[in-house]
């Protein structure tokens, strides 16, 4: 038989540990939107890069074809789209963990 | 014969037009400079992408040994400390010329 303030005390416990796990959660989306970012710049930047050569590779010199270039544009801007979509749902997700906070 | 303030006038002519020559100078100086720190960031982005680079280049994906890589760093580090001793010749005639102004 467990007393009324020892029922009170572990449902207590659960939502402490409820609110630690969604703050936790969203620190952990927090990085992933950091670091899709990242990859999102760093994919534009290339972008831009490859739009801007010439003839050859701006940072290698070998022999870079117009086919070549925009084929590797064209998997870049496919790449920049995923993360995109992927940043998106983490947003999503991100925005439904705060939701659930503050409802407490 | 030209009257005294008509020499004068002339003076203060060529004294003005000084001044505005070490501004527009100056003002040419500071776009240059500014143009170097540009070209050695992008100098050092480059090596840092190529030392970040294992068998292929990041930007074409085209085979890079190690041969390669380090003869293109090698190229980078040599063009930077070009581009360095300059910005420093720069500056020191922008300080001249900052030196000339102030003291009319
Ligand atoms: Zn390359």
């Amino acid at each position: 038989f467990e007393s009324v303030s020892a029922i009170k005390e572990r449902e207590k416990m659960t939502v402490e540990e409820e609110i630690e796990a969604l703050t936790r959660g969203l620190r952990e989306l927090e990085g992933r939107m950091g670091e899709l970012g990242g990859k999102i710049r760093d994919n534009e930047d290339k972008v831009k890069r490859l739009e801007k050569a010439e003839a050859k590779c701006p940072l290698c010199g070998r022999e870079l074809t117009e086919e070549h270039r925009e084929k590797l544009i064209g998997e870049l801007l496919e790449e920049a789209a995923k993360l995109r979509e992927e940043k998106e749902r983490i947003k999503r997700e991100r925005e439904e963990a705060e939701r659930k906070l503050k409802e407490g």
